[in-house]
C-alpha cells in the first residue's frame, strides 16, 4: 500500500513539466526515503535525478519498496487536470498495475480522482560516484534561462567558462558569435538574486543547448539553479525544490574529436 | 571539432 499526500500539490504538476520534455517513460521509485526517479533520455546524453523526501509529504506511507513505471506524457494530462491550490495524493495497492491521483480544493469542495494504467519499463539505473567539481555556479534561474535562450537563437552549442572573472556562456553559429559574462555578484537586496561562484580551477566545457534549454523547464520550481562543473565529468544542473529534495540534470559534455 | 559525449562513458550502469 503506498499513500503519499502532497499538500503543495503544484509542485508535482512542476516536476512533470520539468521532464516530460527529456523524458517519456520512467520508473517512480517509492521508498521510505522519499518518492523519486532517475531516466536517461532515449540517446543517453542527458539524465534526470528527482528526490522528493518523504518528510515533505504531509502524509507519507509506502509499506514496501515500490517501482511505477508511468509514461511522462500521460501523467502530465492527468495533473494538469489539478488546480495549482489542490492537494494532490498519490495512491497504489500492492501488486496493483494502476496508481490513482487524487485532487483536493483547499477548501474540500470538491475532490476527484484519476486512474492511470501503470506499464512496465526496463530502465537502466546509473551509479553516479559523488564527484569533487572544479567550479560550482549559483545564479538565478530565471537568468539562467535567460542566457539558454538566448543563445539557442545564434548556435547549437554553448561553451560554459569559469575563471576568476566570472562565468562566460559562448555560443557560435552561421550569422555569429555571442559571449555573455556573468561575474560574481553578492551585493543584491535578496540572495535568490546573487550570482555566486566557488571555483578550485578553471574550467571550460562544451554542452548542447537544446539539452540545456530543456532542463530550464524547471525553472518554476526553484529561484536559483546550481551548476557544477568539472573537466572530466558530466555537468550537473541541480534546482533545489523548497524543504523536499532535488531535480538534477547530468548531461555528458561534447569532446574533442 | 567535437562529438556528443555519452553517459555511458562516464557512469557505470548499476
Amino acid at each position: 500500500m503506498l499513500e503519499l499526500r502532497l499538500v503543495q500539490g503544484s509542485l508535482l504538476k512542476k516536476v512533470l513539466e520539468a521532464i516530460r520534455e527529456l523524458v517519456n517513460d520512467a520508473n517512480f521509485d517509492c521508498s521510505a526515503t522519499g518518492f523519486s526517479l532517475q531516466a536517461m533520455d532515449s540517446s543517453h546524453v542527458a539524465l534526470v535525478a528527482l528526490l522528493l523526501r518523504s518528510e515533505g509529504f504531509e502524509h507519507y506511507r509506502c509499506d514496501r519498496n515500490l517501482s511505477m513505471g508511468m509514461n511522462l506524457n500521460n501523467m502530465a494530462k492527468m495533473l494538469r487536470c489539478a488546480g495549482n491550490d489542490d492537494i494532490i495524493t498519490i495512491k497504489a495497492d500492492d501488486g496493483s498495475d494502476t496508481v490513482t491521483f487524487m485532487f483536493e480544493s483547499p477548501n474540500q469542495d470538491k475532490i476527484a480522482d484519476f486512474e492511470m494504467k501503470l506499464m512496465d519499463i526496463d530502465s537502466e539505473h546509473l551509479g553516479i560516484p559523488d564527484a569533487e567539481y572544479h567550479a560550482i555556479v549559483r545564479m538565478p534561474s530565471a537568468e539562467f534561462a535567460r542566457i539558454c535562450k538566448d543563445l539557442s537563437s545564434i548556435g547549437d552549442t554553448v561553451v560554459i567558462s569559469v575563471t576568476k572573472e566570472g562565468v562566460k556562456f559562448s555560443t557560435a553559429g552561421d550569422i555569429g558569435t555571442a559571449n555573455i559574462v556573468c561575474r560574481q555578484n553578492k551585493t543584491v537586496d535578496k540572495p535568490e538574486e546573487a550570482t555566486v561562484i566557488e571555483m578550485q580551477e578553471p574550467v571550460s566545457l562544451t554542452f548542447a543547448l537544446r539539452y540545456m534549454n530543456s532542463f530550464t523547464k524547471a525553472t518554476p520550481l526553484s529561484e536559483t539553479v546550481t551548476i557544477s562543473l568539472s573537466s572530466e565529468l558530466p555537468v550537473v544542473v541541480e534546482y533545489k525544490i523548497a524543504d523536499m529534495g532535488y531535480i538534477r540534470f547530468y548531461l555528458a559534455p561534447k569532446i574533442e574529436e | 571539432d567535437t562529438k556528443q559525449g555519452n553517459l555511458l562513458a562516464f557512469f557505470k550502469k548499476i
